[in-house]
């Protein structure tokens, strides 16, 4: 299976360490210190790296995860053109369905770059939505299917968490931004799914930890993905710590199919008709 | 005493809870969210906010700590023109200073307005410095003593910090940065004040844990200051954890004269001798 997953963030909100955490390795080098140049009066121009890592589930079904991230983005004092560069590669990926569409000798070897979902990592500030968040979502959210995740939730005690999905969501409501919220067929929908539904959409933004590191918990003795502090220990796949478990089952088990069906039916559909229309 | 401390960080930050953390007390009401405007192509124009708080210190000395902060600073998509906003005002007291001193009666009543010190808070990204950063020392620090602080030190693990601070250090060499080392006159300097300097010097950027919630800690059963996880519990005056009450001291007790000294015979004459030659 084919899935291709953006995850756009400021420089230094956990993006590398996500897409690791997600993968389960190190597909990422997080170490890698980005130098400003010596003249800061050049732009920082925002670049887009691709990483392809083939992962399989637990049925030993395979999926290809195709992964692009923002390095630079945030970097440089204005921002304002580092959108453009991400819904340009959209449309593009749109674009080159368009004309495989209509070639009359299909090519054989077409690959569909088509991203199936943006992940938004959104920090943790407790005051809700910055202008660039309320934009980025406004001027995106009706070419891919985007979810708001708070990143590094381990910096948030129990209360703030409670506070800044608060403040997030009415943000999201106030400005009717276009997230992805599981949306699904009213009439087609089993009694299951749509509780499922009902509770990821209560949970956005979703909260997430990341970490390169896997250790021995001297508790559990087992292995696990976490963060050590001088203060305690978090293990990513904890539950009552983050949403990420919920993320990854989401993204790579219950609604993979959702989320590509809803691009190629909904919102490359949409690209279509208004690219055609002129 | 009088003594002017300016905090300058992107809203979200920590700044308002660092504010309150200094002070040990509540001066800034950290809970009013920043509502972005409904019409977000309006530009967020940084506000600058004063506050007076009287503290004693452990002598009955009373210090008539006067602080002015960033609220807004980062939220809109450009933010080349919140620096200007700053460098106005600092300039600002400055010519308000050379007015006085030209007047031929004297107002009795004049107030000194002069920034001592302004703690400039860093994102931890582990990438180091961004461009808004370099651009803020570099434009301010010939105005104003600028003292580099770590924001959120508690989203770091202890590795993590270390190179947070290796990078930033690196940085500020890099590009030459005129931040606040801390520096003294070598023949009148005791040795003892001399060490202090010198290790006040190796721990720039100081890391910062701040918090708005006073409880009582579970194990010692003491009130501490702090920030409560479900995997530990921080004491923000523990020195393990942060530079905190290093910060404390520094400002309002060891470094106090230094910095209004430094303000008033370097950098209050760099800026007379420049606008009177101008
Ligand atoms: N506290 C905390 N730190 C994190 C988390 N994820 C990553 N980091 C740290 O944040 C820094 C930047 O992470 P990185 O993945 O390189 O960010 P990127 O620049 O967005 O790719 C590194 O020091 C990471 O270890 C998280 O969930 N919580
Ligand atoms: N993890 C962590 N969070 C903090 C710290 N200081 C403040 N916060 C939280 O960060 C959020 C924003 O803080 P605030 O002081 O309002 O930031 P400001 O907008 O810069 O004034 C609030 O939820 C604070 O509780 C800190 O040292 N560590």
């Amino acid at each position: 299976i084919n899935f291709t997953v953006m995850v756009v963030g400021e420089s230094g909100s956990g993006r590398s360490t996500f897409i690791n955490t997600l993968c389960g390795q190190q597909v990422v080098d997080t170490s890698t210190s980005i130098l400003l140049p010596t003249d800061t009066s050049t732009e920082i121009d925002l670049q887009l790296r691709e990483e392809t890592v083939e992962l399989e589930d637990d049925e030993g079904v395979k999926i290809q995860l195709n992964i692009i991230d923002t390095p630079g983005l945030g970097l440089s004092l204005d921002n304002t053109s580092s959108f453009e560069i991400i819904s340009d590669y959209i449309r593009h990926q749109y674009d080159e369905i368009l004309l495989e569409e209509s070639r009359v000798r299909r090519n054989p070897r077409f690959k569909d770059g088509r991203v199936h979902v943006c992940i938004y990592l959104i920090q943790p500030t407790g005051h809700g939505l910055k202008e660039m968040d309320v934009e980025f979502i406004r001027q995106l959210g009706t070419l891919v299917n985007i979810i708001p995740v708070i990143c590094k939730a381990d910096s948030l005690t129990r209360e703030e968490l409670r506070t800044n999905k608060k403040l997030i969501q009415e943000d999201i409501n106030r400005f009717n931004l276009p997230i992805y919220d599981f949306p699904f067929d009213e009439d087609e929908i089993s009694q299951e799914d749509y509780e499922t539904n009902m509770y990821l959409r209560s949970l956005i933004p979703l909260s997430m930890i990341g970490s390169n590191d896997v250790f021995e918990d001297s508790e559990t003795k087992t292995m696990i993905r976490g963060r050590k502090y001088n203060w305690g220990t978090i293990d990513v796949e904890d539950t009552n710590f983050s949403d990420f478990v919920i993320l990854r089952n989401t993204l790579l088990i219950s609604h993979l199919h959702d989320l590509k069906e809803y691009t190629h039916e909904i919102l490359y559909e949409n690209y279509r008709t208004e690219a055609l229309s002129g």
